[in-house]
């Protein structure tokens, strides 16, 4: 049973792929002066690229979020979920919501790995690459959290297609990842870019496969400091933030490294929630409450980012 | 459809850097076939490992021979993912 609209959809179960891609299209059915669906290219299996662009006119400024570049983590793409409802639900009520949208336009990716969120639901709920065979090897799949453009190749990534953290064999090898490189070239003019992951409640900035501050690291930890106040000011729930070397761990290859590189100056990365109980299995009742004080963070980026034109 | 049975997640608080180095020693182990859900980077941060059945038993005495300490995050992870899955149903009923 489809739920009839996207105020039907239950926000707070999971949901499978087949699902949210019909929740995609119902917000755009829904919505048609606000959301489009664009599809930016094909995962390795072949799968739409799906991206819902929110716009409320022509030759704007883009706002990139994407949730679940990691399959297994699940909380992510059910978080994308409710701030795409969000957005159609605070637009036109919400002034700071309404004010980002009336200057630039935001663009979500919900499902950034389709092939293993797929594989996730039907195989093996704890996979986390993507599906493309590798050549020479029995292992599947590499990490598109180390696949991109940014010190490829670094310390911080596997050279081992078993690991889970493989690199694979060139840059932007993985088409979920050079789809995004694509369009973030050809739209020439993103202003902030959010890739949200789970789990362990931290917000992070460029960079991270080098030691050397980007030039912008005052401006962004100031940014990450004033985002993660806003999170925690709902439920208490405690973030760490800083570059992703100095907070995490050295990793090369990484996404907003690459986007940053690109001048995407507002490049930012969430772990979300970690409630010491259950890991990539967050309990779907967690869903909502994530995703609320995640929004109130993205608030923060997206005002800042509409504030301090550059 | 892999199951998980018998896995168990464990929750690792290394007090020193030698812990640290310890574990990353653990995580090379192929065999073990373990699945690092939070890796061994610094003391500050908790380490999450997945470990399946048959090597339940070498990581424990491993963890215990070297002092090191750890909870058990998820009892039976193969419990908690049939909870999800009828969670999931119920919810599209």
């Amino acid at each position: 049973l489809q739920p009839r609209s996207t105020d039907d959809f239950n926000y707070a179960s999971y949901h499978t792929l087949s699902e949210i891609n019909s929740f995609i299209d119902a917000l755009v059915q829904e919505n048609p002066n606000l959301v489009s669906k664009i599809v930016i290219g094909q995962s390795y299996e072949g799968r739409p690229l799906n991206v819902l662009k929110f716009s409320t006119g022509a030759n704007r400024p883009g706002i990139w979020i994407d949730t679940g570049i990691h399959s297994r983590e699940w909380v992510t793409q059910a978080s994308g979920t409710w701030f795409a409802k969000k957005i159609v639900t605070d637009y036109g009520r919400d002034a700071a919501l309404t004010a980002i949208l009336d200057s630039f336009d935001i663009f979500l990716e919900i499902v950034t790995n389709p092939d293993g969120f797929q594989f996730t639901h039907t195989s093996n709920r704890m996979w986390r690459k993507t599906r493309k065979p590798i050549s020479g090897s029995l292992c599947v799949g590499v990490d598109p959290n180390r696949n991109w453009d940014a010190g490829f190749g670094g310390a911080g990534s596997s050279s081992s297609p078993c690991s889970e953290t493989y690199r694979g064999p060139y840059a932007h090898s993985e088409p979920e990842v050079k789809a995004i490189v694509d369009f973030v070239k050809s739209h020439g003019n993103l202003k902030a870019f959010v890739s949200i992951h789970s789990y362990s409640q931290m917000l992070l900035y460029p960079y991270g496969y080098t030691k050397t501050p980007c030039k912008d690291q005052a401006e962004l930890h100031e940014v990450a400091q004033r985002a993660v106040a806003a999170l925690t000011s709902l439920y208490g729930t405690k973030y760490e933030y800083g570059s992703i070397i100095n907070v995490i761990y050295q990793a090369s290859g990484g996404t907003i490294d690459w986007t940053y590189n690109q001048g995407v100056k507002y490049s930012f990365t969430f772990e979300l929630r970690d409630t010491g109980r259950y890991g990539f299995l967050l309990p779907a009742n967690q869903i909502i409450p994530t995703a609320q004080e995640t929004w109130l963070s993205l608030m923060v980026i997206m005002d800042h980012t509409k504030n301090n034109s550059y | 459809k892999e199951t998980f049975v018998g896995h168990q997640v464990l929750r690792i608080t290394a007090k020193n850097e030698a812990e640290i180095v310890l574990l990353k020693e653990l995580s090379q182990l192929e065999h073990l076939e373990l699945d690092f859900w939070r890796e061994p980077i610094d003391e500050s941060l908790p380490v999450d490992v997945r470990v399946p059945f048959h090597s339940l038993q070498p990581v424990r005495s491993f963890l215990a021979y070297n002092e090191i300490h750890y909870d058990i995050m998820i009892e039976d992870l193969q419990d908690l993912l049939d909870t999800e899955q009828q969670e999931m149903m119920s919810s599209r009923a």
